[in-house]
């Protein structure tokens, strides 16, 4: 089963991303499941048309103390368009407690009760604001063998995306995730392909995928679609498959060298 | 000792608002003190020329198994332009431990070694993309008396907020922080005063103040400084007067009143 991870700073564009990915290998006939470990819960809202109960929800209901056994694959993960199982952590309450428990409630959870039974590819969309807690799940546990980091020419989502591969230098060591590559999205904010380049050979990735700005997308989003099923003659869709493609055939993870912050602002200064 | 806590997602302008009040307040004779609630620790850098080391950093170095009472308060308090006092909590290495840790640790120390003081006003800049851990220590332990959230008009900011709020109901039964008001910075994002005064209302609080979109705040930070040092006599300086000194006089905080997700989703449609 193949597992990989998206992290990113909030609003980068993980789950337009990551939605449409799983709808392009939907498309080719795998089976796909995306696991939303973000508290807000609404990364597989372009997958499926009703809201999914969280794990952290059902868990809640249950009275954890009923323990694992007492949970069904079908309370957790759902069917969404193309055949896609959506997973959402959910997460607690703001101020009580650690906002990823979700994440380390699912992800523990989904493990113990089969469901990535006959699933032939995961992919995790995790918030990126922070890498602590349960947002550090999935890149310590084995959970995805590669992380593609999101990241637009802006200091703070580059300056996010330098804290992300800190966490996987934290566990690589002892069978955590490898950086498969940086996703740069332009997502309305200003243009620097070339800042986005130099972080990434700085730390000794690249850039595997470039999204330009796109109308499409904000139409998609507000039919709550991806854009491989709203528009699939598109360009945008067309790069959305040459970027799934080019994840899933992707061969060169490595251990990031994370920037210092002195060399952090001088990409930032020149650009 | 006013005691007043500034909380918005990462991005969103907290640090230029907070160093800006700063200015002001420094400006009429009052000692101010600045603590740096963000892993960042760049919540003081248009105060202070050098880049002075967190509390994290100082505890580190230490070997914090010597306790409290070996730290000097000049070894974390930092004496910037204007007089203004500046602190930066830090964060740890990210994928270790809480982000927010800094912030229970830094916090804590300076109760016990009376670094508040002499100190007439402190303004706490906290990160508010989760709110959980170390980063919620500000509005629970009494440490603020009022809030204000940072916002713009984008979804994803009035979210934060409305976690925030969240946050404050939690612990305001306990003697915890009251919410002051909503700052509106329009911030380069797109401008929609109405969703943000809506949000404010429905939450039982209201806009204090509103800052434009303004190429001097571009130019002062690009100069490491506040607007108040860097263009005394602009309008921009002296809407952060005006905002500064409502602030100051605000006799109205409040238990906010958090909204549903679809009182969210409806304020960001019909916008
Ligand atoms: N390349 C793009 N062009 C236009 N809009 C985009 C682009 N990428 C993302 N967006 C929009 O930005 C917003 C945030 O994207 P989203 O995928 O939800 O981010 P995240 O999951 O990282 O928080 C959404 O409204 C989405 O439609
Ligand atoms: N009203 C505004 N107009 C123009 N630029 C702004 C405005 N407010 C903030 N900025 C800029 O936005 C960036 C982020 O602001 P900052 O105060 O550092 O945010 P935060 O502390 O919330 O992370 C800075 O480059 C700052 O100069
Ligand atoms: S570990 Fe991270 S997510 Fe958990 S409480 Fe601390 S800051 Fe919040
Ligand atoms: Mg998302
Ligand atoms: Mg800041």
């Amino acid at each position: 089963m193949k597992r990989i991870a998206f992290y990113g700073k909030g609003g980068i564009g993980k789950s337009t991303i990551v939605t449409n990915i799983a709808a392009v290998y939907a498309e080719r006939g795998k089976k796909v499941m995306v696991v939303g470990c973000d508290p807000k819960a609404d990364c597989t809202r372009n997958l499926i048309d009703e809201e999914i109960p969280t794990v952290l929800d059902v868990m809640r209901e249950r009275g954890v103390v009923k323990g694992y056994e007492e949970i069904d694959v079908s309370e957790v993960v759902y069917e969404g368009r193309m055949g896609i199982l959506c997973v959402e952590c959910g997460g607690p309450e703001p101020g009580v407690g650690c906002a990823g428990r979700g994440v380390i409630v699912a992800t523990d959870l989904l493990r113990r009760i089969g469901a990535y039974e006959g699933v032939d590819v995961v992919l995790y969309d995790v918030l990126g604001d922070v890498v602590c807690g349960g947002f550090a799940m999935p890149l310590r546990e084995g959970l995805a063998s590669e992380v593609y980091i999101v990241t637009s020419a802006d200091f703070l989502a580059i300056y996010a995306a330098n804290n992300i591969c800190k966490g996987i230098v934290r566990y690589a060591s002892r069978g955590g995730s490898l950086l498969g590559g940086i996703i740069y999205n332009v997502r309305g904010s200003f243009e620097n392909a070339q800042a986005v380049s130099k972080f990434a050979s700085l730390i000794g990735s690249r850039v595997i995928g470039s999204i330009p700005n796109s109308k499409i997308i904000s139409e998609s989003e507000i039919a709550s679609m991806t854009v491989v099923e709203y528009a699939p003659s598109s360009d945008i869709a067309q790069i959305f498959r040459k970027l799934a493609e080019d994840v899933y055939r992707n061969q060169n993870a490595v251990v990031p060298r994370p920037l210092s912050k002195e060399a952090l602002k001088e990409i930032a200064m020149n650009s």
